[in-house]
């Protein structure tokens, strides 16, 4: 499964519709500080299944949603989908037959969520297994946070086991 | 399982052995398990010494040196078992000019069998990437994308 | 005593609402006081809206406004009451080029009544320095020092 | 008070000695990772009378004591001196006649340990009071370590308070 596109909106500072494409080989994004680069970490980690606001940088998982600027009112909903390309490796049987497969994640500002597997309604724990068996969605060695790269080091031994464990 | 992790660790070290002396250019560093004094499952420990220093705890080393020695372990972990993508926030940050380049080689390579997107601030880092994405707040507060880069000739103009 | 912090608290208030918008070229922040819920002293919070953005908990600013707005801090605290040195290590670690040069004209300003040692690996920084000493280890494991720059004749050629 | 000269010798990995002039206005320190600028900052607190290794990233004090390298034999003894002119500004009483102001500190591998301010023994106390009147000593805000200029901002509020009331 090769990540292809990346579709953000109303998501933190990305009120607007975002659309990012995906080559092979290394992406880079850059930018002034504060811009939305980590956002978009956020975004993906979100749109994965991520249930902690805390990992978010939040305190409310509400707090994912566009809140306004000087010049723009609150959005009413946030919105991610991530779309992967079936390259045959490491695809859940049951999706085995799609070209792509397109996750989607809604929250809107009244607590209700929606979630979509190509277009299907489905549930967050569709989400979480689908990601599951393809080693995407293991947080642990694969998406590595601003500022965190030195905490491996400084980790207890049981923490560094787990890490390892993702892999197992 | 206990038989599936210790396999596992077994393969990781082996490449951790590897890698951080291609990034340090030499010295030596492993894993080792470590009894849970609270009877549980053995942890991990990591034991480093950069070339030509002498093995003393993990805890001495420099900032950056602590940075590169994850990025070896995060490394190794993905050779043995990659992932679709791999999201490297910041992580070039504390390493200086010549690290920034062996760890961008290392990126390089691994990305043959899987994507790297790299949030970066360090220009050496911008220059190795194949294709370059920009954010801007134009409007206060609001991001906006902007395609930077998207073939080896632009690099020179980036 | 009790009198005290609450007198000092006040200006450190003041010059931090100063450096800040400052620092960040616009935006707003203040500290409050925070009633203990175990019934200690008040604690004190930090309260930050870079320009144009709405205010937000503090923990969803960025890497780089994070040390930004800590930086102010540091800074009103120093510019109250300074001390004969100040030792940055690495500051300017997660900050882009604009913010690397106002925190580097706000050093500046205040090296006037104290000595400033920064430890940088950013070029910009080393640029804004009186004088440069390089650490080096030509021998493995073994620190030796060079005095890099001693006038801003020699800049040009660091 | 204003600081003149560091010199360092046997301490972490300055084996051999070295001396640092620092004249007025802003001071940088630059080389590759792990060449030693960091452990400057260790021995510019140690030579204040930081007393605890974990402050300064050992687990016990020896090990501020130069260890050896592949090439090097271990030293037996770190030392540290910090050189202070008198600027009138911030001097405690005792040592206002002084021009300069010389603080030493020796430890030896056997454990024991020297202190000297202006070439006379004393007592370890003795050196954390004279840096107590002038305010150098206040680790909270006037020595920013490496990656800790984050914690402020996600420091508990009374940390933060215990911030500014060294500055009170
Ligand atoms: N729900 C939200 N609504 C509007 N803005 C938000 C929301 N959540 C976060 N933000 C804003 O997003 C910005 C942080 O963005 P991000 O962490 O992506 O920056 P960055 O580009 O990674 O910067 P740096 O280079 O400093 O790490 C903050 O200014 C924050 O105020
Ligand atoms: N007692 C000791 N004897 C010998 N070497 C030591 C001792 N204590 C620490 N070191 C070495 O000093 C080095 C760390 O130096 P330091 O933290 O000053 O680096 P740095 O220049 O700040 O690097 P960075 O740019 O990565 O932050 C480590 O490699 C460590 O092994
Ligand atoms: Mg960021
Ligand atoms: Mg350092």
């Amino acid at each position: 499964m090769k990540l292809r596109r990346l579709e953000i909106s109303g998501f933190k500072s990305f009120a607007d519709r975002a659309v990012f494409s995906f080559d092979d080989g290394v992406t880079g994004i850059v930018g002034p500080n504060g811009c939305g680069k980590s956002n978009l970490v956020d975004a993906i980690r979100w749109a994965m299944g991520e249930q902690s606001a805390k990992h978010l940088r939040g305190r409310a998982m509400e707090d994912v949603i566009f809140s306004g600027s000087e010049s723009r009112p609150a959005t009413g909903m946030a919105e991610v989908s991530l779309t992967f390309q079936n390259d045959g490796r490491l695809v859940p049987p049951q999706y085995a037959g799609f070209a792509e497969i397109t996750v989607a994640r809604r929250l809107f500002r009244n607590g209700d969520s929606e979630y979509e597997i190509n277009k299907t309604a489905c549930r967050l724990l569709d989400i979480t297994e689908l990601f599951l068996g393809t080693g995407v969605g293991t947080r642990a060695y694969s998406i590595i946070e601003q500022g965190r790269i030195g905490l491996i080091v400084s980790a207890k031994p049981e923490d560094r086991r787990a890490i390892i464990e993702e892999a197992a | 399982s206990k038989e599936r992790f210790k396999e596992t660790f077994q393969l990781v070290n082996d490449r951790f052995r590897e890698v951080f002396p291609r990034l340090f250019r030499g010295g030596t560093a492993e894993l080792q398990l470590v009894e849970d004094p609270a009877g549980g499952e053995p942890g991990v420990e990591i034991v480093a010494q950069p070339p030509g220093k002498k093995l003393a705890s993990v805890n001495l080393l420099s900032g950056g040196e602590k940075a590169l020695t994850a990025v070896s372990l995060i490394f190794a972990i993905f050779l043995i078992k990659p992932t679709p993508f791999c999201l490297l926030d910041e992580v070039d940050a504390p390493l200086d000019e010549a690290n920034v380049g062996r760890y961008n080689e290392m990126v390089r390579e691994m990305c043959r069998s899987s994507q790297f997107i790299v949030i970066t601030h360090n220009k050496q880092t911008m220059e190795a990437t194949d294709s370059l994405y920009g954010v801007t707040m134009e409007e206060p507060g609001i991001s906006k994308i902007v395609s930077v880069k998207l073939s080896p000739s632009a690099t020179a103009a980036a």
